[in-house]
């Protein structure tokens, strides 16, 4: 599914160069449940927002599902992300001043489908992250972790094969952090590939691979033991 | 230096309501270090800005170094929070476009210090956090745990007698959680107040005495056993 080879990434801040991700190569199998793990800024979601589709290698070649992404423009670019990719981003990157329910419709707006069948789609997605009653609060009117569900909810509405989730439950308690992880697992039995980025050892348990990031390198990459 | 007492949070969005704290009563000595946990969307966040003067309650006390807090004018308040209180929020707050250094220097502005001297506050603060190298990104040129500490450099920047931390390591590594732990250890050992609300036990274990709140009322309040 996922073939990235030898990936760079390399920013520009003044007249320094940052280089957040110096030769990463890395394949995922269709199905697989990974954990990427790393220290702050050793360039977790920088890779993970090239494997999405959201930004472009420096130097490198990625193909998802045999495709050279890297040299697609960004409309077929986000024809592949709304078709196959769920994403939740480490900053949520919900739209303010809109309800739970529009911010979790939003990826079924290309599907063709009605706007009841869309509004049913989300609020079954919300209902099944724990968000009944909250529907129509607008992010400001959600606490954290409610609005890390919102994103979580928009990232599974259009069914993708694909999830790259990044720390999805850093805002979460304890149980709602399980009831996350036993979705995902459910949905990863189901043959959803799923990526998700954590600092938390038992968030990481959930996967049966886990790759460890360091200052841009891949440092250890191992199959783990499934619950 | 704390005294909450009977405090209501209602909002209303629609028709509906929602009680975000219930009757909370709460009293905290200067020097104290205290851990808030609950369930996502039990009220920790909103019991944090009342009593960081960022908000307040409904119904209900609340006194601040003998003061009145629920009387207070806005710029009174903004004055109290300014002298007394620094503050990490759950997402991070800091100012679009701006340098992690201009955002972590921000709090000096009203206390009469030259640029220089807000400057060398600010660079040491980001020093003392991990972040050498990174004062001239701006927020979104920083990973997720970069920004997080931006904006616990700002909270210190002004040696506040109070600092409010809202999940202050949800985006860290273990190694990174234990250097900022260590860093409010310390500084509580000199004198400042700490009240941080985290998920993670290992976090809330820094602390002396445990609060859990559960649907907008304090569940339970103990002291813990100090590492
Ligand atoms: N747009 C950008 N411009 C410049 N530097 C960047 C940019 N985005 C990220 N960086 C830098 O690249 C490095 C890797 O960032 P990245 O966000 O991938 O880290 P991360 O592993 O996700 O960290 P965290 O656990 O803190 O979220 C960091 O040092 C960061 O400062
Ligand atoms: N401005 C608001 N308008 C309406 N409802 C709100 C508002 N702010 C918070 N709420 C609601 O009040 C409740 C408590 O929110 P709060 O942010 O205090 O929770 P929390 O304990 O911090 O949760 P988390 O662990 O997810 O951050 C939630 O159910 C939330 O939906
Ligand atoms: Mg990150
Ligand atoms: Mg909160």
């Amino acid at each position: 599914l996922i073939v990235g080879e030898d990936i760079w990434k390399v920013y520009r801040v003044g007249d320094v160069e940052v280089q957040a991700l110096r030769g990463v190569s890395i394949t995922i199998e269709r199905g697989e449940f990974v954990a990427i793990m790393g220290s702050s800024g050793s360039g977790k979601s920088t890779l993970m927002n090239i494997l999405g589709c959201l930004d472009q290698p420096t130097k490198g070649r990625y193909r998802l599902n045999g495709v050279e992404v890297g040299q697609l423009r960004p409309d077929q670019l986000a024809e592949i992300r709304n078709q196959q990719i769920g994403f939740v981003f480490q900053s949520f990157n919900l739209i303010p001043r809109t309800s739970a329910l529009e911010n979790a419709q939003l990826p079924l707006f290309y599907r063709g489908l009605s706007l009841k069948e869309q509004r049913t789609l989300a609020s079954a997605a919300l209902q099944r992250v724990g968000l009944k009653g909250r529907e129509h609060h607008s992010p400001t009117q959600l606490s954290g972790g409610q609005q890390q569900r919102v994103a979580i909810a928009r990232a599974l509405v259009t069914s993708p094969s694909l999830l790259l989730a990044d720390e999805p439950t850093g805002n979460l308690d304890t149980e709602s952090s399980q009831d996350i992880m036993g979705i995902l697992e459910g949905l990863n039995r189901e043959g959803m590939t799923v990526i998700l980025v954590t600092h938390e050892v038992d968030i990481a348990a959930y996967a049966s691979r886990e790759i460890v990031v360091k200052d841009g390198q891949i440092l250890s990459d191992r199959a783990t033991k499934e619950r």
